[in-house]
């Protein structure tokens, strides 16, 4: 059985909420260490990863390891209408597997609705040991994750994709749209503890920008993100999420080539 | 011209 409580204003709901554009269903798996989620958009080209310890939530019970298909976007919607400072407790029990119990309780305690959502079946990838794929890459780039929204911000002024290839002690993020181009170099300062740039291997991809400004969101939850580029790999997009947590997103884009 | 690519090209379904 897993019985999990949080406040409606909770990291996992807020990630929930930012992931929302990109995918609607995800594989969630429960053990008595914390939360998992998975899950990959329509197409095919970006995969998420979110691993949450139990300490994480309000209350946390997981006596036997679970795993579900989740339409999380429904779930989503089911919670949004529930007062900022109400209580959600989710269900899943071994008796009946078909379903999650959503339940929200009002601050006062004087009002409970509950949910109740059908799991759905998921088609599960394969994917490696993800701290491993980030040793292999032939570039990474840590920074504050201010930096990289304002990046994209800039970039969504131009529609279409993004070049990010390595230069001398730096990135360079460039895109070329219908009304022009631009272009932003993102430099290794001498002082700033904050960002590190690190190049093994020159190395250059081109990305949708739809799905960076997607990443963009959720790393507004978090202080630093870090990207990881290797070529002709997808591109990977690291953050940890919270003050004093061991909670982390992975974002993995497949990258676009030459037709 | 550029073509997407699929995740599933690099990594395999179970």
């Amino acid at each position: 059985m897993l019985e999990l409580k949080l406040v409606k204003e909770s990291l996992f709901l807020n990630v929930l909420e930012a992931i929302l554009d990109l995918v609607a269903v995800a594989s969630v798996s429960c053990s008595s260490t914390g939360l998992k989620l998975q899950a990959m958009d329509a197409k095919g080209v970006a995969f998420i990863s979110l691993l949450i310890p139990a300490k994480e939530f309000q209350f946390y019970h997981c006596d036997k390891d679970l795993s579900m298909g989740i339409a999380i976007g429904d779930m989503v919607e089911a919670i949004r209408s529930a007062d900022k400072d109400g209580t959600i407790t989710i269900k899943a029990s071994d008796e009946n597997f078909r379903n999650i119990t959503v339940s929200i309780e009002s601050p006062e305690c004087n009002e409970t609705t509950s949910f109740s959502l059908l799991l759905v079946t998921l088609k599960r990838f394969c994917i490696p040991e993800l701290q491993g794929l980030l040793k292999k890459y032939d570039a990474c780039v840590q920074m504050p994750s201010v930096d990289f929204m304002r990046i994209c911000k800039y970039l969504s002024n131009v529609d279409g994709d993004v070049d990010i290839s390595t230069i001398d002690k730096g990135i360079r993020f460039f895109a070329l749209g219908k009304c022009g181009c631009l272009n932003v170099k993102y430099m290794q300062p001498e002082k700033a503890t904050d960002i590190d740039i690190s190049v093994q291997a020159p190395v250059s991809l081109t990305l949708d920008l739809k799905y960076m400004n997607s990443f963009a969101k959720v790393s507004a939850l978090s202080n630093q993100v870090k990207l990881c580029l290797s070529k002709g790999q997808p591109l990977v997009v690291q953050c940890k999420i919270g003050q004093k947590t061991k909670s982390r997103i992975i974002y993995l884009l497949a990258p676009k080539i030459k037709g | 011209s550029r073509k997407q690519t699929k995740l599933s090209a690099f990594f395999s379904e179970k």
